[in-house]
């Protein structure tokens, strides 16, 4: 069948019709189209290597390759489309699964993403990573905060400071994202909020990742003594853990606005209290 | 009698790198987490008292939790229930509020009494094949203030909603 689509008065996203991965996201607003692809990936943690004995662990992010293996190339979809909300599921494998969702009058696309536990009986510790990839001439450069305030510029393969070597091509690009992480070519912005602290790059012009979720089997040395293998509600069973990533297509001139005060909505997020009626009791303290 | 000290002293002791960065043994992340909890369970007494204090009168307020993986037992049993949500921003949200039900119709009115548009959709659930009803309802709140939603459920019984499911992908 045709592509999948959800859309409302601000925002258009398009699916692959074979493989059900997300193919292109459009602001009506502004008129502005950015094809994007965005998937799930997972980096093989390191245990040391000739060149270094560093394992992946606590301390430290360190992938066996530069390349992250794809979850899967397709993934099954269903399409939940009403008055109040429009998602596309999406089910990667058995341990991750995301859900694309679009609320009328929301200027971002949400992506509630579900991974875990995290499979190891591969021997393979694994740090799994959501990536997005479009065409945008980037130039080795993209953008994350410092703890919601100030907006940093990073380049790859690059330190304001000093003459880096770099002897680590992912790693030691990846830098701390406490709130968003974006990518622009200087017209159009590509921007991500996260719900939660996590780590992320631009590893290529155009690509935009964030680290979901670790499951490692060695420590690495630094004094933890303990590999980050954390069971989850029984030994050895793993976390699952759920997280949603607010995605934004403005252009640079709009971009600032859009994603300040969506930040702000989702950091003070309305708190949701029930009661049961009919247990009322008039209370005036004092 | 609710105190937000304990959730302050947890999150003092949070400030360490090991809880902000994953960088402890298990049983330490474990300990920052219990204590978060603690602290955050006090502070819904806190909670509860000051919308008993701005609503001017004492209800059985419940905080679902678990939310985030479709978990409330209130809203999954009561036939009628109210959804409070306050807003903590100085200026009014909108805000669609999701709740895990046990029906497939219900009837939401907001604080003058409207009606209010909802929807109940099918969620999967994680790894098994039967699903489970979601209530959707647009929601909005004043500025550093709340609204009081009311939620009934209607005898209805099919569900007034199945999603349309695309046909699987190429298995291939």
């Amino acid at each position: 069948s045709g592509p999948l689509v959800i859309q409302n008065e601000h925002l258009r996203a398009i699916f692959d019709p074979n493989t059900g991965l997300l193919q292109e996201i459009e602001n009506l607003d502004l008129g502005l189209r950015l094809p994007v692809s965005q998937s799930f990936y997972w980096y093989n943690a390191s245990t040391g290597d000739i060149t270094h004995p560093q394992a992946s662990g606590a301390y430290i992010f360190r992938p066996d390759k530069t390349k992250p293996f794809p979850l899967r190339h397709w993934v099954n979809t269903r399409l939940v489309k009403n008055a109040l909300v429009q998602e596309v599921h999406q089910n990667f494998s058995a341990w991750c699964s995301q859900v694309v969702r679009l609320y009328p009058g929301q200027r971002h696309l949400e992506l509630e993403w579900t991974v875990g536990p995290v499979p190891i009986r591969d021997g393979f510790g694994k740090e799994i990573i959501s990536r997005f990839d479009s065409q945008l001439k980037t130039n080795g450069r993209f953008y994350t905060d410092s703890n919601g305030r100030e907006i940093l510029e990073r380049r790859r393969d690059y330190r304001p400071t000093w003459d880096l070597n770099q002897t680590e091509p992912v790693a030691g690009n990846y830098y701390p994202v406490s709130s968003r992480i974006y990518i622009t070519d200087g017209q159009v912005q590509l921007t991500v909020l996260t719900d939660r602290s996590q780590g992320g790059s631009s590893l290529r012009d155009g690509s935009l990742e964030l680290m979901v979720h670790r499951r490692l089997l060695m420590d690495d040395n630094r004094g933890v003594g303990e590999a980050l293998l954390e069971p989850g509600d029984g030994p050895g069973t793993g976390l699952v853990v759920r997280g949603r990533h607010l995605v934004l297509l403005d252009t640079v001139e709009t971009a600032a606005a859009g994603h300040r005060l969506q930040a702000q909505r989702e950091a003070l997020a309305p708190q949701l209290v029930l009661a049961s009626p009919g247990q009322d009791v008039p209370y005036s303290p004092g | 009698q609710g105190s937000s000290a304990r959730l302050r002293q947890a999150m003092a002791v949070a400030q360490h790198h090991d809880a902000v960065s994953g960088t402890s043994k298990q049983h330490v992340a474990n300990d920052y987490a219990r204590q978060l909890a603690a602290g955050w369970e006090e502070c819904q007494v806190l909670v509860s008292n000051a919308l008993a204090s701005l609503g001017s009168s004492k209800k059985d307020f419940v905080f679902c939790n678990q939310l985030n993986i479709s978990v409330c037992p209130l809203s999954q049993t009561a036939n009628h229930f109210q959804a409070i949500l306050y807003n903590p921003l100085a200026w009014t949200i909108t805000w669609t509020v999701r709740l895990p039900v046990g029906a497939w119709a219900y009837n939401v009115r907001d604080p003058s009494g409207q009606s209010v548009p909802s929807e109940v959709i099918d969620i999967p659930a994680k790894g098994s094949e039967n699903s489970h009803p979601e209530l959707i309802f647009p929601a909005s709140a004043p500025p550093l203030g709340f609204s009081i939603y009311s939620v009934t459920r209607l005898s209805v019984r099919t569900p007034q909603f199945r999603d349309c499911c695309s046909p699987p992908m190429a298995q291939s």
